[in-house]
């Protein structure tokens, strides 16, 4: 057990052997590669696991790291439309320094497509958190918009490119990633004839579920594939 | 030119074994999510100096096994994998992230005396 423990998770890139409470949710691409995997390991196929075809990118290291933020304000109403605003946190420090970032996609799951009609229109806006402040108790100060994207029916999955927000994370050698996420109502000329089960937010509030998947190359295991001379 | 061997005489010579490491005889499923196990295989065989031509040996191989003739405390060529591949695995670790990633050599796919 001594000898599991250090030795042999060291070399599977481990400090110490995991100990999970319970498996996370796993998105259905990373099922998708494994299987994929095991099928051609299994044929005998030959395949270049530096490459990720499912995700069109290079990349020998697969990580989905989930969030670990909190809702702001869940008692108090918000003015102005806005259904729910919840500080977004990603612990980086998992990510090895040596390894090239290749990509970073953030996914918000606003639940079960079945759950919901397709109104009210949401709004979805994005940024970057500037000033924690006093983590969990104070407002923390909003910097950068990344992104404000209108959402038709609130269901489903969302998925927004980080590699740019990430890059100046990866410069900055910073540990952790903080986002403001906020959704917003848009009004809508049906909403007030359409006969909602329930509140929206409120259903949101329970059902959202964001994860980051990082995708990194380290150059030590993948070499660039050679070119033939003509 | 094929040798005709007799049947069951190459058995204790050097080849492939098949062996399938399932993870929840490690204790490993507790973290790791797929797969379950693998086929890993192992090597396992004579390495004889009659035949190291003809067991995928090393040019090393034949000489450790030339020497061993000579000199028995010199050790005999012993059977170890010439070809190995990658599996992936993907696993959770205790911060809770989910990591897809592979390991080079894991799978014994081809054996010599070396």
């Amino acid at each position: 057990s001594e000898f599991q423990d250090s030795d042999l998770l060291q070399f599977l890139g481990l400090e110490k052997a995991p100990s999970p409470h319970r498996f996370q949710p796993v998105p259905r691409v990373l099922r998708k590669i494994i299987r994929a995997r095991e099928a051609a390991a299994a044929s005998g196929a030959s395949q270049d696991l530096c490459y990720v075809k499912e995700l069109g990118v290079r990349g020998n290291l697969l990580q989905l790291l989930p969030d670990q933020g909190f809702f702001l304000n869940t008692q108090k109403p918000f003015q102005d439309g806005s259904c729910l605003q919840k500080v977004l946190y990603f612990n980086l420090s998992a990510i090895k320094e040596k390894a090239k970032l290749t990509m970073a996609q953030l996914t918000l799951d606003l639940g079960p497509r079945s759950y919901y009609n397709l109104r009210p229109e949401l709004v979805v806006a994005l940024s970057v958190v500037q000033d924690r402040g006093v983590w969990g108790r104070s407002h923390p100060k909003v910097g950068r918009l990344l992104f404000l994207r209108s959402v038709p029916g609130p269901q489903g999955q969302l998925q927004f490119n980080l590699q740019g927000a990430l890059k100046d994370w990866s410069s900055n050698r910073l540990k952790n990633l903080d986002l403001h996420l906020e959704i917003l109502v848009k009004e809508d000329r049906y909403s007030r004839v359409t006969v909602q089960p329930e509140n929206p937010c409120d259903r949101l509030l329970r059902s959202l579920h964001a994860s980051l998947l990082v995708v990194t190359l380290n150059p030590k295991h993948c070499h660039p594939s050679s070119r033939k001379r003509r | 030119a094929a040798i005709s061997v007799p049947k069951g005489f190459c058995r204790n010579f050097c080849h492939r074994h098949q062996l399938f490491i399932n993870f929840q005889d490690l204790g490993w499923h507790k973290w790791v999510i797929a797969p379950k196990g693998f086929m890993a295989n192992y090597c396992h065989g004579e390495c004889p100096f009659s035949m190291t031509t003809y067991l995928n040996s090393s040019n090393y191989a034949f000489m450790q096994a030339l020497m061993h003739m000579a000199d028995p405390k010199v050790p005999k060529a012993v059977c170890v994998p010439t070809k190995l591949s990658p599996i992936s695995m993907l696993y959770q670790d205790s911060d809770k992230n989910v990591i897809l990633r592979h390991y080079e050599d894991m799978v014994v796919d081809e054996c010599g005396c070396g």
